[in-house]
């Protein structure tokens, strides 16, 4: 069991940091340093994401902001330009 | 809503179908793109026409993954469906679709027309909508593709920056009185009121009684002339008030009086901003939970605490199954709710949480024989019950049928 959680949570967290790149643009950076700065970048971006939806804000990963990222959309960025 | 301007500085517009999925017929492609571009000149000045060689305006291809220069690329199967770029040159304006999908002209894929139009909005300007009834809502909702997909929401988003159809001379048109037992009636807005079920509809209402066989008909001004016409929903709450709809507005009504300092905003009941009008409401007597109904989605409301419920919005097709996507008015009766969809109506047992009966929306006003209630200036001004009138019609019907029968019979048996 601990294991397929696990898994099933790295593969959430790479669905969403793929998620927030297509369409929030996060600058995320490469290396140990940068990691503390990303985590914060990308809990901004996901909230960010879940206020667009009228989500409940919590920057977190939960089952209904997972459940909207895996809906098929537009490629069109909501945020930006 | 959202847009960038200033958009297209010219009405007419041109586009070019590039290449065409494999999965659709070519004709079916052409119509797609065809009915999704009027989509939006329908609601504005601009007229798109179709050329096949050079350079269009809005360029339309099917593409996958990492695609010529375009910028964004597809993912394959799922996740991304298409894009589309602002008015502009080079890419602006064109829409890409990605290929890796099953596109189809039907529900049972992705369809075409749905994704094509809401990528023309693009193309013409707007950007993406939280308003979740709107068709420039980033998520894919499969709709009824016959239908007009725009919210208003996307007309007024569109308008913003093309303005309104030009305005054409028009002939005078007089307010169209709606027939009860028309099949194809629909209703705006339906709500118990004590004894009694009303029926609205344009600037008029019918009105039953649950012991009296009887139908009235009368304009809502007649009964409360501080409310609109063209309601959108109401229901009946459990301290005897019932609650009116229109827009982003709410009126309470007890008796015959509107309470004072209504209308308010329906954001003082919890809605959030981005919802701009309710469908229809209905209230579970038993449950005292209200149920509104937005778009494709439905809300529960506490009548005991006065909150929105926490887990809401959801899809009205996964709570209420068996239903469809939207609802046009509802109410509660005897245990079981009535939703109303175009001219069908579903009883539905909320208990057993399944629909027990399919019917015609006209249903309550027992429309086996020609009856036309609105059509009748007594019953229009006097408030003349039809029932009496259909009873006379059915009597004379039988007198005159029994009598040929009788006529018959006798020279038969000489």
């Amino acid at each position: 069991f601990p294991t397929n959680q696990k898994m099933e949570s790295e593969e959430s967290m790479q669905l969403a940091q793929a998620y927030l790149n297509q369409f929030y643009s996060p600058d995320v950076e490469g290396g140990y340093l940068a990691q503390a700065r990303n985590r914060s970048l990308t809990e901004g971006k996901i909230r960010e994401m879940q206020a667009f939806f009228g989500l409940t804000l919590t920057g977190k990963l939960d089952a209904s902001t997972l459940e909207i990222m895996k809906t098929p959309r537009c490629g069109v960025p909501d945020v930006g330009q | 809503y959202g847009y960038t301007l200033p958009g297209w500085r010219k009405h007419n517009l041109t586009y070019r179908i590039l290449n065409y999925t494999p999965d659709m017929a070519q004709s079916d492609v052409d119509e797609a793109i065809e009915n999704a571009l009027q989509v939006w000149s329908k609601v504005t000045p601009l007229i798109f026409t179709k050329i096949s060689k050079g350079i269009a305006d809005i360029m339309i291809a099917f593409r996958t993954k990492v695609h010529g220069w375009c910028p964004r690329h597809f993912d394959g199967p799922l996740g991304v469906l298409g894009h589309a770029f602002p008015p502009g040159l080079g890419l602006g304006g064109d829409a890409h679709f990605d290929e890796d999908e099953n596109w189809t002209n039907d529900a049972t894929g992705f369809n075409l027309f749905l994704v094509a139009a809401h990528e023309f909005g693009h193309s013409l300007g707007l950007t993406h909508s939280n308003d979740q009834t709107s068709l420039m809502f980033p998520n894919y909702i499969s709709l009824n593709a016959s239908k007009y997909p725009l919210s208003q929401d996307d007309i007024s988003g569109i308008q913003s920056i093309y303005g309104g159809l030009p305005k054409t001379p028009a002939k005078r048109k007089r307010p169209s009185t709606p027939r009860v037992c028309d099949p194809d009636l629909t209703f705006d807005a339906i709500t118990t009121f004590r004894r009694e079920v009303m029926f609205f509809k344009g600037r008029h209402l019918w009105r039953i009684y649950y012991d009296i066989d009887d139908v009235e008909y009368e304009l809502i001004s007649s009964l409360w002339p501080s409310l609109p016409a063209d309601i959108q929903a109401a229901y009946e709450n459990p301290k005897d008030t019932i609650l009116i709809f229109k827009d982003d507005n709410f009126w309470m009504i007890r008796g015959y009086a509107v309470l004072p300092d209504y209308p308010k905003p329906i954001y003082t009941i919890g809605f959030p901003r981005y919802v701009k009008k309710i469908d229809a409401a209905v209230c579970d007597h038993n449950t005292r939970k209200t149920y509104f109904f937005v778009g494709i989605w439905c809300w529960r409301y506490d009548e005991v605490t006065r909150t929105m419920d926490k887990g809401y919005p959801r899809r009205v097709i996964k709570y209420f199954p068996g239903l469809g996507l939207q609802v046009d008015a509802v109410f509660h009766h005897k245990g079981f709710f009535y939703f109303f969809r175009g001219a069908k109506q579903f009883e539905y047992d909320p208990k057993a949480k399944n629909t027990t009966r399919v019917m015609k929306t006209n249903s309550w006003f027992q429309c086996q024989e020609p009856l036309d209630l609105s059509s009748g200036v007594s019953i229009h001004k006097h408030n003349a019950h039809s029932r009496s009138v259909e009873m006379v019609y059915h009597k004379n019907l039988n007198m005159f049928i029994f009598s040929i029968m009788y006529v018959l019979k006798n020279i038969n048996s000489y």
